[in-house]
């Protein structure tokens, strides 16, 4: 059985809609701990990651169960929250649905029929980062969104003190500097400069939840896959993003 | 020129 309910529909649906952006389906593993899943877009270019502890549940009842989603018709459904409605995920094995229930006033349910995706999680591979810089998401956020106006890729730089994102056009240049005093830097941690290029697309899409508030935490290597995680209403986003080179 | 990579090259 599964059976969870969380506090916030509206909410979960940012993380929803954060997934749908990038991938057009999911398997989620859940099991007593809470629940998991992971996948890469379908170029492979990026890995999103979700992980939902079970205390992140206002009540959680699970056994070991693989539940594939269709993300686009997740997304829609999820679309129809409202402001107070709480949010039940119900397994129901005999129909091989996914029972979606907004309660309020009374309850709203929708029936999502499954894929069968037993097979194809993905697993994330560890890699290792010296470079680590705590920001504030919506910095982040706004910074990238300048980006977008003078070019489709950025460069990211990190030093033991500060973190660029710089953007370079035919004619038109963009940089945003954060150093360790900054107000949007939590924390840069690294001992050596590292850089980094990144489809910026990508880059709006995994940070499309993110709103005021929210810490983000960006993990920076040179020419390596940038590692960003964030936190949205308990549920914990990973993401990888392969980097751009120059050959 | 610049090029793309994918996760793979990094699996």
């Amino acid at each position: 059985m599964f059976k969870a309910k969380l506090e916030s529909a509206k909410e979960f649906k940012k993380v929803v809609d954060t997934m749908a952006t990038l991938l057009d389906e999911i398997c989620l593993q859940v099991n007593e701990e809470g629940v998991r899943a992971a996948a890469m877009d379908p170029s492979h270019v990026a890995l999103l990651s979700l992980n939902i502890p079970r205390i992140a549940f206002e009540d959680y009842q699970a056994d070991e169960h693989e539940i594939g989603i269709e993300l686009e018709a997740f997304k829609k459904i999820m679309n129809r929250a409202k402001a107070k409605d709480k949010l039940i995920l119900e397994l129901d094995e005999e129909r091989n649905r996914l029972n979606v229930i907004f309660e309020n006033q009374g309850k709203r349910k929708f029936s999502l029929s499954l894929l069968d995706l037993s097979g194809a999680t993905t697993k994330v591979p560890e890699l290792e980062y010296h470079n680590v810089i705590t920001i504030k998401g919506d910095a982040l956020k706004e910074a990238l969104k300048d980006a977008d106006l003078i070019s489709d890729h950025v460069i990211m730089r990190a030093s033991p003190y500060e973190f660029k994102i710089e953007a370079k056009g035919d004619l038109n240049d963009f940089t945003a500097e954060f150093s360790s005093e900054d107000d949007a830097i939590i924390s840069i941690e690294g001992e050596e400069e590292v850089k980094s290029a990144f489809n910026l697309e990508y880059l709006l899409d995994m940070v499309k939840g993110v709103s005021k508030g929210d810490i983000v935490k960006l993990y920076l290597g040179n020419d390596m896959p940038l590692k960003m995680e964030y936190s949205l209403a308990g549920c914990e986003l990973m993401f990888l993003l392969a980097p751009r080179i120059e050959e | 020129q610049e090029k793309q990579l994918t996760l793979d090259n990094f699996f």
